[in-house]
């Protein structure tokens, strides 16, 4: 079909050509068959890449149908494996970073100014010369969000099992191991034993878990502000799932649990430190389940003890505090409840909180989800398809 | 810098009716 001559690479233009009856196998073999591992030496989202490169040369030749078939083949079969594999963390996550680097090349080779101030001039002479794709990039930023609502989907449905046992039963800190209010000592190591019981997970086990998540996405080239809104999303499942249970069981209710919360919710910002994920407001969505860690460590008898917890909380309601201190399990006979009067002093206070009417969070709340622009540096004629990709009736052009 | 010239606006169609598309083309051929 072609003349092989090696060209240089200043020659190529970053385009790709391909005939139109080989439009179902391009699809099936960057799409529907493509295994992220086999891309994973790779540049990042090369799959997007490629696609946008022959995109480029149907501009290129002015053919209208070539490029809005292949646009519509690309976006259902993109559907199709995200629906065969709902329940696949690495697929998903995969996918997400092809279609938003797709919608990123689509507005970075636009020709729109807004989207061409950090181009190169080679890249700026690399924009579509003859269609306008903006209805296409309608239709990839909402595919985009159902791929993201998925990715959440799935990493929720991993940790929500994990989370109770690692942030309030299991023993972090060795010295406080059995240290439990009275007449709960044994609850969780019988737990642990019981045939058929729930697992137990540890907060190390959590954070694995977690960590695992962040490396798949940097490893698809997922870009750091969406990754950040993943773990910001999942951080917030993990601090609801948490308080909820606080304000549920009296047994978790008491200073060594407040102990232990706060030993655990330290450990996960560290995580977020170390990963250079702390500006990505994931740390905040822990804050009522640190407060609460702190109500239940603070002294409860004065008035004084009363103004310092209502200026300490804000991030917790009324409700929810009063619940926690009624929930109050001293560790041993030295240790007092926490009174009556005290309880009401705390609901006596003039509200200057706007507190939601229910007790519990909603541990299905989603923030809203944004795309920002993240143009590449990549320069498109030296890119480079591997031959194990077998797209060789592709023609660089 | 390229010459700015007019593109021509591809219409396209909403996800969900990419969809629908699919899923009769799909009926269609067994």
């Amino acid at each position: 079909r072609q003349v092989t001559v090696q060209r240089k690479e200043k020659d190529f233009e970053g385009m790709l050509e391909y005939h139109k009856e080989d439009e179902a196998l391009l699809v099936k073999t960057l799409v529907t068959d493509i295994r992220p591992s086999t891309v994973s030496a790779t540049v990042p989202c090369l799959p997007a890449y490629i696609l946008f490169m022959c995109i480029r040369h149907a501009d290129y030749i002015n053919d209208d149908s070539k490029v809005e078939s292949l646009l519509t083949a690309t976006i259902n079969a993109v559907k199709k494996v995200l629906k065969k594999n709902n329940e696949d963390f690495e697929m998903t996550s995969f996918w997400l970073a092809n279609t938003s680097r797709l919608l990123h090349c689509l507005k970075q080779y636009s020709g729109d100014e807004a989207f061409m101030t950090q181009n190169t001039s080679k890249q700026n002479e690399h924009c579509l010369k003859n269609f306008d794709l903006a209805e296409y990039r309608q239709v990839l930023s909402d595919l985009s969000i159902q791929i993201y609502q998925q990715l959440i989907k799935v990493a929720e449905a991993t940790i929500q099992p994990m989370i109770v046992s690692a942030m309030l039963e299991s023993e972090s800190i060795p010295s406080l191991a059995g240290v439990k209010p009275m007449g709960y000592r044994h609850r969780s190591s019988s737990m642990d034993t019981d045939a058929g019981g729930p697992a137990s997970y540890t907060l190390q086990a959590l954070i694995r878990q977690l960590g695992q998540f962040h490396a798949v996405m940097q490893e698809h080239g997922l870009d750091p502000e969406i990754t950040g809104q993943v773990v910001r999303q999942l951080f917030h499942c993990i601090n609801a799932v948490t308080l909820n249970n606080l304000l549920l069981r009296k047994d978790v209710c008491s200073w060594s649990t407040g102990m232990q919360l706060r030993y655990n919710t330290s450990q996960m910002e560290e995580w977020l430190r170390a990963n250079n994920l702390y500006q990505s407001k994931a740390a905040a969505t822990l804050e009522p389940v640190i407060q609460a860690a702190q109500l239940l460590q603070v002294k409860k008898k004065t008035t004084q003890d009363a103004e310092a917890i209502c200026s300490l909380c804000t991030a917790l309601s009324t409700q929810q505090i009063v619940k926690i201190l009624n929930l109050y399990t001293p560790l041993n006979e030295f240790e007092e409840r926490v009174t009556v009067s005290f309880i009401r002093n705390i609901q006596n206070r003039p509200q200057q909180r706007s507190d939601p009417p229910q007790l519990l969070m909603d541990t299905k709340h989603t923030f809203p989800v944004l795309f920002p622009y993240t143009p590449s540096a990549l320069s498109l004629e030296t890119l480079h398809i591997p031959a194990s990709l077998c797209l060789d009736f592709l023609n660089r052009v | 810098r390229p010459p700015s010239r007019p593109r021509i606006l591809l219409k396209a169609p909403t996800l969900a009716e990419m969809e629908e598309m699919n899923i009769s083309e799909e009926e269609e051929s067994p």
